[in-house]
């Protein structure tokens, strides 16, 4: 049962579904699942809305995990989001006030195929599972199929390479399904957040040129505010800024495709950690890693709420 | 064993390229031996002064070993046996498993 659910060890993807069913059965009142696709292998791509039952043009932030299979701390972050949105409606008003006036969008896994494959197969598969008649090699990565400066720089036209970036843009169906779903309440969405793994970095627009964003101010400190919330927990220090000149410059992800379709806050999280663990981030630090990216998304969701 | 053990005796190496010049050694070098990048996500983004690691498969490991040696590209192991890393990550995962 969910009471019983142990959020600080890494689940199956049927595990995390499980979980889902039973959040959505004991919380109707700020929980609402529902699925926006299949995947390629026709798993279904599941997303809990998360809020006070309200007005339905309430402003919303959409946070999804799993993009590249490997990084299981992202799903184990947004289980633990929801865990403490739950949780703490009743006694913490910041997160009260949030719900009340957002509805969070949470995608535990957006990549389930791939994720899957990693829990049974492969520990480091990255991509999605879609097969390609002409190579042997399979998937693509999910984060370079978007329909924003597709398979420049930073990608691969190649079906084996890991930054593959598809056939055509939206060739993965979990990439289209969450695009579809994001360009209809578009005028609804204020924030987007993608959550990765491996660099303890927060990053914003634009990935694929050094051009500033138009709502640079705005970002800047909103980004700020957020790292300087996640120190808070436990004194760990992320680099922040535009993924080009923070990382490096790579054909348009998901975060410059959400900024571009007109969401204002496009970010994405590179949770722990920087090169000792790499992907295997073992279990004892799934609470400490997710506390503190709950303080860092809290302050993100608050910053919505702001005039900037 | 979890994944069937295929990842006995994978290390991942840590390598800082300190000039373009060693970028290009290394882009050469991986052009000749199959691994995973962990970071950066393709040899294509690899930068001098820009961290690189990278899983490489048990059989190439000694022979990577003595080509960054051989080119004196300074280089350390992070992960010496990523089997056992993997069976710590989720050891409480085996041992629910057992239970």
């Amino acid at each position: 049962s969910e009471s019983h659910y142990d959020y600080e060890v890494y689940h199956s993807l049927e595990e995390i579904q499980s979980w889902m069913l039973e959040v959505n059965r004991t919380h109707p009142e700020i929980v609402d699942m529902f699925s926006i696709g299949t995947s390629y292998e026709g798993r279904p791509l599941y997303v809990l809305q998360i809020g006070k039952r309200s007005r339905p043009q309430k402003k919303a932030m959409w946070i999804d995990c799993g993009v590249h299979a490997r990084e299981w701390i992202g799903p184990a972050f947004c289980q633990w989001f929801v865990k403490e949105a739950i949780n703490s409606y009743q006694h913490d008003s910041v997160m009260r006030r949030l719900m009340n006036q957002l509805n969070f969008y949470i995608m535990p896994v957006l990549n389930v195929d791939g994720y899957h494959y990693s829990w049974t197969t492969d520990r480091f598969w990255r991509k999605t599972r879609s097969k390609n008649h002409k190579y042997h090699c399979r998937g693509v990565d999910a984060n370079r199929n978007w329909k924003v400066k597709w398979c420049e720089e930073g990608a691969s036209s190649h079906p084996c390479d890991d930054t593959y970036c598809g056939p055509f843009p939206e060739s993965e169906p979990e990439v289209r399904a969450v695009a579809k779903f994001l360009r209809k309440n578009k005028k609804r969405f204020k924030a987007y957040i993608s959550i990765h793994a491996y660099a303890q970095m927060l990053l914003y627009p634009y990935s694929y040129k050094y051009a500033m964003i138009p709502n640079f101010g705005c970002v800047e400190s909103a980004a700020q505010n957020a790292v300087t919330a996640l120190y808070s927990a436990y004194g760990v220090r992320y680099r922040y800024g535009p993924a080009s000149t923070t990382l490096y410059v790579s054909s348009g992800s998901s975060m410059d495709w959400a900024y571009r379709i007109g969401i204002q806050y496009a970010f994405a999280f590179e949770l722990r950690d920087t090169g000792y663990y790499g992907f295997l981030l073992p279990e004892a630090l799934i609470n400490p890693t997710c506390t503190e990216t709950l303080r860092a998304v809290k302050a993100i969701a608050t910053g919505l709420l702001k005039k900037c | 064993y979890l994944y069937n053990n295929r990842y006995v005796g994978d290390q991942v190496f840590r390598v800082t390229p300190r000039d373009v010049t060693e970028v290009q050694v290394l882009k050469r070098m991986l052009g000749n031996i199959k691994v995973d990048l962990w970071q950066p996500n393709s040899a294509s983004l690899i930068r001098h002064n820009a961290t690189v690691d990278m899983h490489v498969k048990l059989n190439d490991t000694q022979g990577l070993h003595a080509h960054l040696k051989q080119e004196g590209i300074a280089y350390n192991v992070f992960i010496s046996n990523l089997q056992k890393e993997i069976e710590k990550q989720t050891g409480y995962r085996s041992a629910r498993r057992r239970r």
